[in-house]
C-alpha cells in the first residue's frame, strides 16, 4: 500500500514537471 | 503507449505516460525549441518523491519473504534513482542555457525513465501479490489431493474445516483480482473458473459423503463412488490450475502468443 502511495506521488510530481516543460514548447507550435 | 495490466497501475501511470508522450512529440515538432522555464522546483519535488519511494521500497524489500521481489525490486529502485539524477542534471543545464538540446534530451530520458522504472517497480510488487494468491491456490490443490483418502465422517469434517477457509480466501482474492485486470479475456476466464469451483465444491463434498456411507455399510458401488469423487476432485483441481495459469499472465504474454 505504501509503495502505491509513493508511486502515486512520483507520478503526480513527474506529471507536473513534464507539463511545465511542455508548456514552453507548445507556444512554438 | 505502454499497456498496464492492472487498473491500479493504469490509474497511477496512465496520466503521466500521456504527458511524457506529449512532451516527446512537442520536442520533436519544436526542433530547436523555445526557451525552457526554470524547472528547479518541479524537479526538486520529483527528487523528493523518488527519495520517498526508495525509502518505502527498501522497507518493502526488507519486510518481504518473497525472494523474487527481494531480487527484482532493487533494480527498479536503482533505475528510478538514475532517472531522477538525469532530471536534476537537465535542470542544472537548463539554468545555464534554457535552449540546451542535450538538457532537453536528458529531461525526456529522465521523465520517461521514471515512468518505466516506476512501472517496473509496481509490476514487481503486483507480481509478488499474485504469488501470494497462487500460494493459497496451491494449498487448495494440496487439500483436494487428500480427498481420495478420506474414509470416515470424522475425517470428512476435518477435511472441510481445513478446506473451507482456504477456499473462501481463494474465492475472495481471485474475485478481487479479476476486477483489477485490464485484460478482459483474462478477467472472464477467472470469473468462469471461479464459478466452476463454487459449483463443484458442494458436489465434491456430497460425493465424498456418499462414498463414506457406502463403505460404512459395506455395500456395492464403492468403486463407482470413488471414481465419481476422484473425477470431481480432479475437475476442481483443473479449474484451480487454470486460475493459477491465468493469474500469472500479463497482457504482454498474450500479445506475444498471438
Amino acid at each position: 500500500e505504501m509503495i502505491l502511495e509513493a508511486a502515486k506521488t512520483i507520478a503526480a510530481a513527474t506529471s507536473a514537471l513534464v507539463k511545465a516543460a511542455s508548456a514552453a514548447q507548445r507556444e512554438l507550435i | 503507449m505502454p499497456v498496464f495490466h492492472t487498473k491500479t497501475i493504469e490509474s497511477i501511470l496512465e496520466p503521466v505516460a500521456q504527458q511524457v508522450s506529449r512532451l516527446v512529440i512537442l520536442h520533436e515538432e519544436a526542433e530547436d525549441g523555445n526557451a525552457m522555464p526554470d524547472l528547479e522546483q518541479p524537479v526538486k519535488v520529483v527528487s523528493n518523491a523518488v527519495q520517498n519511494l526508495i525509502k518505502v521500497g527498501k522497507e518493502t524489500i526488507n519486510g518481504s519473504g518473497d525472494e523474487i521481489l527481494r531480487q527484482d525490486m532493487p533494480t527498479a529502485l536503482i533505475r528510478v534513482e538514475k532517472s531522477s539524477k538525469l532530471l536534476e542534471e537537465a535542470s542544472a543545464m537548463l539554468k545555464q542555457d534554457p535552449y540546451s538540446g542535450p538538457a532537453r534530451k536528458k529531461l525526456i530520458d529522465g521523465s520517461g525513465g521514471i515512468l518505466q522504472a516506476t512501472s517496473a517497480l509496481l509490476l514487481c510488487f503486483d507480481e509478488s501479490e499474485v504469488r501470494k494468491i497462487i500460494q493459497e491456490c496451491k494449498r487448495v490443490l494440496d487439500y483436494l489431493a487428500v480427498a481420495e483418502v478420506i474414509e470416515t465422517m470424522e475425517e470428512l469434517v476435518q477435511f472441510l474445516r481445513d478446506l473451507s477457509p482456504c477456499l473462501s480466501k481463494v474465492t475472495r482474492e481471485v474475485s478481487a483480482r479479476e476486477k483489477e485486470l485490464t485484460h478482459q479475456v483474462h478477467a472472464e476466464i477467472l470469473v468462469r473458473c471461479l464459478e466452476q469451483v463454487k459449483t463443484l465444491a458442494p458436489i465434491l463434498i456430497c460425493s465424498m459423503k456418499i462414498y463414506i456411507h457406502i463403505i460404512m455399510q459395506g455395500g456395492k458401488g464403492a468403486e463407482e463412488a470413488a471414481e465419481n469423487r476422484n473425477y470431481l476432485a480432479r475437475r476442481m483441481s483443473d479449474e484451480i490450475n487454470e486460475i493459477i495459469r491465468v493469474l500469472q499472465l500479463t497482457s504482454y504474454d498474450e500479445d506475444q502468443s498471438e
